[in-house]
């Protein structure tokens, strides 16, 4: 019953990192085994959970590079029930060494099946959750997330010039599911950083639940600063500060997802 | 005497197409005539110039694909001394159509020579600044603005992971400098949205100024609304509301810009 979530938008500063590691710390709070794959050569998700650069020996680069077995880059985090697999700067130049290989939009696909094949044989855990998060483009670290996954999930900052950026997403997980992954569907669009002073915001929320219904989760995540502080101390808002309104809106994401199935 | 500045940074929404808009209009208001390549596949910047996307017809992508000249490419705005090349969502595919190629790094490069070229024969205006508004990675597209440009403005968002992100620009910027573009130099690094009330701001504005010194400019712009709002308009905030705090910044930032020359 595992469920392998790519966490996408080519827009930049969405809120992409901040939903994979609350999200995920809200649901391992609520007892679910989640592990998230960085697969940004930024590398934000691994220093929001602490792991230290000169820490990161196996990452997402050896399992997409050397066909490396996603058991072996898994590691632990202070928090119960989180494991993640780290990714480095060196990430980047994986879609320059995989270009011209016929398999460079599926070796995480493949990945995928060999951890199914550990967790059924026992060498490896099971998870519930599997988040991956995306770079800010739709280039081949993207698509390679899309063909592995089972849905997407869009984080969507309440902004102008984010909305614009929702066709091409869209576009792009319309071209994945028609060519290359038929059973990805969109897990949900989360609306983030808003700021109810605004009437932007408003309006974008506005938009864009009368163009997706359903597909757009209930929970907003407001813009709350202890969700951009908590990062500088390598924890999630929800160890950070349990109680501020981002890592409020965050459990309670996490509750209507553990309500809803994957949106079809 | 004319000054190519690539506007870069990997970290998503950190103010790149802001700056480029914003910075690009104070300085045509200043009497300077600027062009703004779009060479973001998003098109924000296009979008925020209220270029409409069905009237893209000749774009960054015939530029880069097929040897268009930036002279047929260029259109006016709204907005006297300031003018733009528009980007279509079909340039993300340039990537992958010139992967191969030899010039790969080099066709924005031999792009801006010819429309050097045009200008001294006076088939082309001249500009006093071109500023290409990058996307939020460091593949083949803000590698070509950067092997094409004098030197590099880096947009830094006052917040602790986009901190986090500056060693990666800066090593992408020693790369092109020492292979490609030895002429290439730092513009300037410039602090964007500041807030004031939360100490985050602070530390980072001061971790930056002490990492960076001189090369980092006295003007800070602010977080405001009006700024976010504006492109929804199609419209500089300069034009949008002129008396906001983010125009009076961006003023200022011309202003500084154009007292210093080019920090080497
Ligand atoms: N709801 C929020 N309120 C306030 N700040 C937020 C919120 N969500 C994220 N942030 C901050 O905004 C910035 C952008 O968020 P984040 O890095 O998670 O976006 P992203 O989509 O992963 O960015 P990128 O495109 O670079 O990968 C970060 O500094 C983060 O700490
Ligand atoms: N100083 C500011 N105050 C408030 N909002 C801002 C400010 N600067 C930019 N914004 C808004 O923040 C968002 C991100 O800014 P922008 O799109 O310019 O960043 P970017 O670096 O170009 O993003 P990308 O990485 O996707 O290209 C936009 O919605 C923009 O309107
Ligand atoms: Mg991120
Ligand atoms: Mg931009």
């Amino acid at each position: 019953n595992m469920q392998v979530i790519a966490i996408a938008n080519q827009k930049g500063g969405v809120g992409k990192t901040t939903t994979a590691i609350n999200l995920g710390t809200a649901l391992a709070a609520a007892g679910e085994r989640c592990l998230i794959i960085d697969i940004d050569p930024q590398g934000n998700a691994s220093t929001s959970l602490g792991v230290e650069r000169a820490t990161r020996e196996v990452t997402t680069y050896d399992i997409l590079m050397n066909d490396g077995a996603v058991a072996n880059a898994i590691i632990e985090t202070d928090i119960p029930n989180l494991h993640i697999v780290p990714s480095v700067t060196e990430l980047a130049a994986v879609e320059a060494e995989i270009f011209g290989e016929n398999d460079r939009h599926t070796r995480m696909q493949r990945a995928m099946e060999t951890l199914k094949r550990h967790i059924a044989d026992g060498s490896a855990h099971s998870y519930r959750y599997i988040f991956m998060d995306c770079p800010p483009s739709l280039s081949l670290l993207t698509v390679n997330a899309m063909v592995a996954a089972d849905s997407v999930l869009i984080p969507l900052q309440c902004e102008f010039l984010a909305l614009e950026g929702l066709t091409q997403i869209m576009q792009t997980y319309n071209t994945v599911k028609s060519n290359m992954n038929p059973a990805l569907a969109i897990q949900g669009v989360l609306l983030t950083m808003y700021d109810g002073r605004n009437n932007l915001s408003k309006q974008v929320v506005d938009d864009v639940r009368e163009h997706f219904g359903d597909a757009v989760y209930e929970t907003v995540i407001p813009r709350n600063v202890k969700l951009s502080e908590a990062p500088s101390h390598g924890k999630p808002a929800l160890i950070y500060d349990p109680k501020c309104a981002g890592s409020q809106a965050y459990l309670q994401l996490a509750g209507e997802m553990l309500r809803r199935s994957k949106f079809v």
